[in-house]
């Protein structure tokens, strides 16, 4: 554990407390794409399944899996049974085919081993990386959002940017390479340069969050 | 071959 990965797995707790906490503040979860939650959800059980099989890592790393799961299904049931009204599926059109396709084609293609599990959790790296787009999508058809949103997207973009000094840390302390934690990393994090920039130059200086038109 | 670190990341 470095200060990297440390910092950025707590980016990720804080990023689903801050979006629980919007939800039930305002007790609406307008503006949060249902599709994207549920791809989380999708991620979380199919890469932290490895609970039942693997060897014990340590009680933190069970400790976060265990978190990400219930805590992610706990947002599903908020947005599909506690506050269903509020939640608006016209708006959150993204085609989920578009994302599911080519994260089974990618893990069958790369996989560490071509195994039932190994092929599970290359897809688990491959659906994260794309999970967040039904999200932005829905940002960009909207142009704005309420600036909580726009921290729980920051926070959750924090985490994903940590990971990368973590494996240059551990390829200099360790020598070690994960070829498709990195390259899916990398491709994730890009896909929140956009948000950032607006996030940067407007929300963090008190403007509100607002595309260009 | 599996990187046997991997698994300990989240």
């Amino acid at each position: 554990m470095n200060i990297f990965r440390l910092f950025g797995d707590l980016s990720h707790l804080a990023s689903i407390l801050i979006l629980i906490h919007k939800i039930q503040t305002s007790r609406s979860c307008r503006g949060i794409s249902f599709k994207t939650q549920a791809l989380y959800v999708a991620v979380f059980v199919t890469r932290y399944l490895d609970l039942l099989y693997a060897e014990h890592v340590s009680i933190y790393n069970t400790f976060m899996k265990l978190f990400f799961i219930g805590s992610s299904c706990y947002i599903l049931y908020l947005m599909k049974v506690r506050f269903r009204p509020t939640q608006d599926p016209s708006i959150d059109t993204f085609r989920l085919e578009y994302l599911l396709g080519p994260s089974v084609v990618l893990a069958l293609i790369f996989n560490y081993t071509f195994s039932f599990t190994e092929v599970l959790w290359a897809f688990s790296i491959y659906l994260e990386a794309l999970a967040i787009l039904p999200q932005l999508f829905m940002l960009q058809r909207t142009g704005e959002a309420e600036a909580i949103t726009t921290h729980y997207l920051a926070a959750l973009g924090a985490y994903r940017a940590l990971y990368i000094p973590n494996w240059l840390y551990r390829y200099f302390s360790e020598g070690t390479v994960d070829p498709i934690a990195v390259v899916a990393g990398i491709v994730q994090t890009g896909l929140y340069v956009d948000f950032f920039y607006i996030y940067f130059t407007k929300v963090l200086r008190g403007q509100k969050f607002e595309l260009p038109a | 071959p599996v990187p046997d670190h991997k698994k300990d990341e989240l």
